[in-house]
């Protein structure tokens, strides 16, 4: 464990905790993507799969943390699509989640370290997880403008693969440790937040809303 | 062996 995946995983954390928060807040998940969610939740349970087939005690807590990410976002999509499903934006979350499942599982099967139920199961969720973020892109293109606080969680969501690549150099360089496959993907992953980054960091940093198109 | 597969990130 470094310093980077310390703070990768602690942002990940946070970015769970600040949607959870604000959904339950404000009893209301406008200008939330339910696709994004769902995906997230896919790629944590084909992840984590090994938690369900043979259960290891939680005495380390990347067990731990691993119950969490699942637990913490099947329940922000019961939040989303049943507890306030009244206020989820249906309209604007258009984006159809199945071009991004379909390559994603196509490209697993394809470009893989090892051809095995497990290990293409664990491919898949790494590639769905750098596309996972499209439908809260698309979603906040649509209506032109992302809430304050929506916008703290993708910058929270976007700076833990950030910090990755910076964990994945450290232990490349000290480690001599390389999986090819994760960062390329997290590569392309965090690619996809520069537009917001830029967003975020010359508006919200300054207490502005950002308001598309910018 | 799986070790070597063995993704120790989450």
């Amino acid at each position: 464990m470094n310093i980077f995946r310390l703070f990768g995983d602690l942002s990940h954390l946070a970015a769970i905790a600040i949607l959870l928060l604000k959904i339950w807040k404000t009893r209301s998940c406008a200008g939330v993507s339910g696709k994004t969610q769902l995906l997230f939740a896919v790629c944590f349970i084909t992840r984590y799969i090994d938690l369900f087939l043979h259960f290891v005690s939680l005495y380390n807590t990347e067990k731990v943390m691993k119950l969490i990410y699942i637990s913490a976002s099947v329940f922000t999509c019961y939040l989303i699509f049943f507890k306030f499903k009244a206020t989820y934006d249906g309209n604007h979350d258009s984006m159809r989640a199945e071009f991004l499942i379909v390559p994603a599982a196509g490209l697993a099967c394809l470009i893989n370290t090892k051809f095995d139920a497990i290990e293409i199961l664990w491919t898949f969720s790494i590639y769905l997880e750098a596309v996972a973020i499209l439908p809260q892109l698309f979603l906040i293109s649509k209506t032109g403008e992302a809430e304050t606080i929506t916008s703290h969680y993708l910058f929270a969501q976007g700076s833990y693969r950030a910090l990755y690549i910076l964990n994945w150099i450290y232990r490349y360089h000290y480690e001599s440790h390389v999986d090819t496959i994760a960062i390329v993907a997290g590569v392309v992953q965090t690619i996809l937040y520069c537009d917001f980054f830029y967003l975020y960091i010359t508006k919200v940093v300054k207490g502005q809303k950002i308001v598309l198109p910018a | 062996g799986s070790s070597l597969l063995h993704h120790d990130e989450l």
